[in-house]
């Protein structure tokens, strides 16, 4: 039984031991990015910590805070990142990037990219809350970042970006309703998560989809090869399929994974406060797992996973707990009633290949 | 002259508020993305470094291999530097890999630079963050048009949170 989900409930729901932390004798590192101008305070992580982190050996400071800090307020997005990225991925040395105090012409996420171009000691793992709907951007600026984000796979780099909480989204397009992808979640050179809910709220319990994981087809980006058995799979067999003028299939798919988005808790500005929701939840959550793998595998002399997803669709989700049931939110019409895409056995649209059972996935991701 | 961006959203995104023009003396920061070389060998060495079955599985690059990998021409970087400095715009910097430069100049020569350009102040979002923008496109020089892929801190607003605090989990099932 529990009241919201805590550290404690993720460990346990994900078969993490209070022996799964980080070594502390490893150059492993992990961040977490998010660009809404918030404020992140130690002492928030430190009663977070104090509240729901004596389980396990942890941290209770970060090891860098990369973009003005200020007296503001935190922010509860910045506080969230942090608490729940270093009570996955324990006792790990973790950066907070953060842009507020940035100047008023600045575009935060642009100034990551710069950040990541000019940095060459980076943490191997990055956890982003970030996505704007692919429709608002230019192709040019799109592009442009997606090749940022080649840049960063080839070094070995493991981006992960939450999928967004509009579910498959919706706009009108000449008239007719369709899909609304979102980016960076829809480009093929990131690992995006989605969100998943406890099917019975209070208990430990197998996993559903959460409503607003977001996830879908892009429209700008063709289907790369890594995925497209996977999806084809989704697309012949799903019997909840929407109709076909809505999405895109041809396009990117994503997410390729997810975590639990639903009712955590969070300690911002020193209050602990509950029911926070989101796949900016569920992001650091998976994030923190791969560090930990990342862990086991610097230990054994192995490189860091880097991009993950030829790998992670070549093992067909070794690894992760399938979500099978329920629905994400879409278009509110007649046609689909508010319901996009729905789970199914082995990947699909809404929690791609499912969420992360530690043991299993160690053993899946540990050798070559 | 040519856009660069045609199809970027540039009207102002629900919940920022426009607190008019921008003072033309006042400071501004814009990043130039550089055209990049390379890039379908870079796409090449991803799916090698990233695939197990490859032999270069995880042998990854050092930010200096992709830096000579993908930083522009020298052409590129000769032609922007002396578009940049012709319009006043001297105090600028790069990055290793040399594929961006983000420059200081006042809002008159950013206007100058950039036609169609036109600064305002914007302020919104849950902290009230104030933001230079401008609600028109902007045009490049057709001369530039190999060389700049994009300008930011124009045209895209920073994210509004999407966490929400829902009052109690969602039933199992079916749709909220």
């Amino acid at each position: 039984l529990h009241l919201g989900v805590t550290p404690s409930v993720v460990r346990q729901r994900y078969n993490l031991t209070a022996q799964d932390v980080g070594s502390g004798t490893t150059n492993n590192s992990q961040a977490c990015a998010q660009f809404l101008e918030q404020y992140f305070h130690e002492a928030d992580l430190t009663e977070f910590m104090r509240l729901f982190g004596r389980s396990f050996a942890h941290q209770t400071s970060v090891a860098r805070v990369v973009g003005k800090q200020g007296r503001g307020r935190a922010g509860i997005e910045a506080s969230l990142d942090v608490e729940y990225l270093m009570s996955a991925g324990a006792n790990i040395s973790t950066w907070v990037y953060s842009s507020p105090g940035r100047h008023e012409a600045q575009e935060p996420f642009l100034q990551w990219l710069l950040l990541l171009s000019n940095e060459s000691a980076l943490p191997q793992v990055h956890t982003v809350s970030y996505g704007d709907d692919e429709d608002s951007l230019s192709s040019a600026y799109i592009q442009r970042v997606n090749s940022e984000f080649m840049k960063a796979a080839s070094r070995g780099l493991t981006l992960l970006f939450a999928s967004g909480d509009s579910g498959a989204g919706c706009w009108s397009v000449s008239g007719r309703h369709r899909f609304r992808p979102s980016f960076p979640a829809s480009s093929p050179y990131v690992t995006t998560v989605g969100g998943t809910s406890f099917q019975k709220p209070f208990f430990v319990t197998n996993e559903i989809v959460d409503y607003i994981s977001g996830g879908g087809f892009s429209n700008v980006f063709p289907q790369p090869s890594y995925q497209e058995e996977a999806v084809a799979q989704f697309l012949s067999s799903s019997p909840h399929l929407p109709p076909s003028s809505y999405f895109n299939a041809s396009g990117r798919a994503y997410p390729d994974v997810a975590a639990l988005s639903d009712g955590y808790w969070v300690v911002s500005n020193r209050v602990p406060i509950p029911w926070i929701s989101g796949t900016s939840a569920s992001t650091p959550v998976f994030g923190g797992l791969l560090s930990l793998v990342n862990e086991h595998r610097i230990l054994n002399g192995r490189p860091p996973l880097g991009f993950l997803n030829p790998r992670l669709y070549q093992q067909r989700g070794a690894g992760l707990f399938d979500v099978t049931h329920g629905c994400h939110a879409s278009c509110l019409n007649e046609e689909v009633q508010g319901e996009g895409f729905c789970a199914g056995p082995g990947w699909d649209p809404v929690t791609g290949w499912g969420t992360p059972n530690f043991p299993a996935l160690l053993k899946a991701l540990l050798n070559p | 002259s040519y856009s660069p961006e045609p199809d970027q959203q540039w009207t102002v995104p629900p919940g920022w508020v426009s607190l008019g023009r921008a003072d033309p003396e006042e400071d501004l920061s814009l990043t130039f993305a550089l055209r990049q070389q390379n890039l379908e060998r870079l796409s090449e060495l991803v799916q090698a470094v990233s695939d197990p079955a490859s032999p270069r599985y995880g042998k990854y690059l050092s930010l200096e291999d992709v830096a000579e990998l993908v930083q522009p021409s020298p052409l590129t970087r000769h032609t922007v530097q002396k578009w940049l400095m012709a319009a006043g715009a001297w105090n600028c910097h790069s990055v290793t890999t040399q594929d961006f430069l983000t420059c200081s100049l006042s809002i008159r020569q950013a206007e100058l630079l950039l036609s169609g350009a036109e600064f305002h102040r914007y302020v919104g979002g849950p902290t009230d963050t104030y933001v230079l923008r401008s609600p028109h496109p902007y045009q490049l020089p057709q001369a530039l048009a190999p060389h700049v892929d994009f300008v930011g801190g124009l045209h895209r607003f920073p994210p509004i949170s999407s966490l929400k605090q829902r009052p109690e989990p969602q039933v199992a099932g079916t749709v909220g």
